[in-house]
């Protein structure tokens, strides 16, 4: 699955990925 | 907690010592947010329980792209939220302990 991943200035990393559909709330 | 509409969860097991820990955001509900939210998809970031605020790390997210300043404090509350969460579990884990 493709993630990204943004630096932000201050040095902390975020990683994206995908959201487990199994994870996305019930409607 | 509050459904915010933005959920946190852990992203690793908590052996319940390390400060720093991994934690997965992702938004469940658009409709909560007030701007407009670009389906991105779920950010993975690591937070330390003892040092860092829950809201700077929502400005952090603003900064980046992820959201915008007008839903800067729907994600720090989810953010509180999770952390007040781990370290209420944590604490009880102590007490059961001792």
């Amino acid at each position: 699955s493709a993630t990204a991943q943004v630096v932000h200035s201050a040095g902390r990393r975020f990683i994206v990925s995908p959201v487990p559909e199994a994870r996305l709330k019930e409607q | 907690a509050e459904d915010t509409g933005v959920r946190v969860e852990l992203n690793e097991d908590d052996d319940g010592k390390k400060s720093s820990i991994a934690l997965k955001l992702w938004v469940e509900d658009t409709k909560k947010l007030k701007g407009k939210y670009k389906e991105t998809g779920a950010i993975e970031f690591s937070f330390d329980l003892v040092n860092e605020v829950p809201e700077v790390v929502a400005q952090e997210m603003v900064e980046s792209g992820f959201f915008l300043d007008c839903d800067v404090k729907t994600v720090g509350k989810s953010i509180r939220d999770r952390v007040a969460l781990i370290k209420w579990k944590r604490e009880r884990t102590v007490s059961a302990g001792n």
